[in-house]
């Protein structure tokens, strides 16, 4: 997290807003409820109480604006800055402006009135901007569903440093706040790992990691900033050489990248893959490029589907013991990289060789992620 | 013969004149004219530099695609460096 220089914060735990004018996006009573909930969430994790004016000058104005409004800080027309905030001081300070050249709503269509301003509440707070992807004072809009949303403890860490905790809250930080993945934590697991054209996907929680052959460091995204569409804790993906398409898997559906774009048509039932009834769910898959075939793990099974003629191959399930001998029972993610297949399980990664059948290497389960 | 001028592809122009924009406004990035071209371009590099750390990019100070592309993304107005 970051905060402003001087640690820029209001000197009085009571604080007021009013909502100047509305955006014609949504009913006004949407935005009133959504600018609320948007405080709540500072309010739930400090001593602040923050209430709404209906005349007169309140510490944080909000305004609904487009273009050049004044404040030498011009909107820039639909897409680009969403909104802006001004940090703690008299005057401007607090103030809050949304671009009004934007789509806001409740949902997940547009940028999500709440999200956005929730955002800009943490600079009228006091709070800059973090560069962890998991954190709401994150530059880049992601939408996350407001219903299940929560500050993650960077964010929390942030606020409270300025503010100390609430403390009708017992314990502090929030013990559930979520944290974003670390690639160097040694017992870090993962959902799921596929390769897209050259490059790998590490997916883990709402992140995924992108590793490129041609880049030394990995770079760690939400999934919905880049795919709204898609859910997040996936179960598995592999990437089918045949159809340039990767397939990621969540419950008993399936989705299709084609490169970074969702393909048309998908989410699908995972039935197509023709698994047994009442397999809702898998748990790794991997492409083996020598046969052509996919392996599909499921709980200590493997199923191999053979992609053009589109079935199970017969003689399966087997026991993964049996096909991989020394891998372990369950497998969490796998995927086949220059020639050689990779299994992970926990915080362990086991790189296997189809050809002679053993483990050759038993390593961390970051060891793509250049720690 | 004469050199015919190569014209820059329009894009790679406008791709630079954005890029140029999101710093000044992000990165206290001073402004992209001005007598001295090697003070300039060494600025440019180096808040490209600093932008790229700050987003975990690959740190190169050249205006590569995935740059380019989280430059791109809806965000927030307020800069990611203290003015």
């Amino acid at each position: 997290y970051s905060t402003f220089p001087g640690a820029l914060k209001w000197n009085k735990n009571s604080l007021t807003y009013r909502i100047e004018n509305y955006t014609p996006d949504m009913p006004q009573a949407d935005v009133d409820k959504a600018i609320e909930k948007a405080f709540a969430v500072w309010t739930k994790v400090t001593p602040l109480k923050i209430t709404q004016i209906y005349s007169g000058t309140a510490d944080i104005m909000i305004l609904f604006v487009t273009g050049d409004h004044g404040d030498n800080s011009p909107f820039d027309g639909p897409g680009g800055f969403l909104a802006h905030a001004f940090a703690p001081s008299d005057g401007i300070g607090g103030d809050t402006h949304f671009d009004e050249d934007e789509t806001f709503t409740s949902g997940s269509a547009g940028y999500n009135l709440f999200l956005v301003a929730a955002h800009e509440f943490g600079h009228a707070l006091g709070l800059g901007h973090s560069n962890d992807p998991g954190a709401l004072m994150y530059p880049i809009y992601s939408y996350v569903n407001p219903g299940t949303f929560s500050l993650s403890q960077d964010d929390i860490q942030g606020i409270e440093s300025l503010y100390g905790s609430n403390p009708n809250v017992p314990n502090n930080p929030v013990p559930d706040a979520p944290k974003t993945p670390n690639a160097c934590d040694p017992n870090l697991s993962l959902n799921a790992v596929t390769t897209l054209r050259g490059e790998m996907m590490l997916f883990k929680d709402r992140f995924f990691w992108r590793k490129s052959p041609f880049m030394a460091n990995v770079e760690q995204y939400t999934i919905k900033s880049f795919w709204p569409e898609l859910p997040d804790d996936i179960d598995a993906a592999y990437e089918s050489r045949e159809r340039d398409l990767v397939y990621l898997f969540k419950g008993n559906q399936v989705w299709a990248l084609f490169g970074y774009d969702i393909q048309q048509g998908y989410p699908q039932s995972m039935q197509k893959f023709g698994l047994p009834a009442g397999i809702n769910k898998i748990d790794a898959a991997l492409y083996n490029e020598n046969t052509g075939k996919v392996l599909i793990f499921v709980g200590n099974k493997y199923y191999s589907y053979d992609e053009a003629r589109r079935r199970i191959d017969k003689g399966y399930p087997k026991s993964i013991e049996s096909g991989f001998p020394g891998i372990g029972g369950k497998v969490d993610a796998a995927v086949e990289d220059n020639g050689l297949m990779y299994f992970f399980s926990g915080s362990r990664m086991f790189e296997y060789n189809m050809m002679s059948k053993r483990v050759i290497r038993v390593l961390a389960t970051n060891y793509f992620l250049g720690c | 013969a004469y050199a015919v001028p190569i014209l820059r592809d329009n894009t790679e122009e406008e791709n630079t004149e954005f890029a140029q924009e999101y710093l000044q406004k992000l990165y206290n990035l001073t402004s992209s004219s001005g007598p001295n071209f090697r003070r300039r371009s060494n600025e440019l590099t180096e808040k490209l530099k600093e932008m790229q750390k700050f987003f975990g990019l690959q740190v190169t100070g050249t205006l590569d695609s995935n740059t380019l592309e989280v430059m791109k993304k809806s965000r927030c107005g307020v800069p990611d460096v203290a003015h």
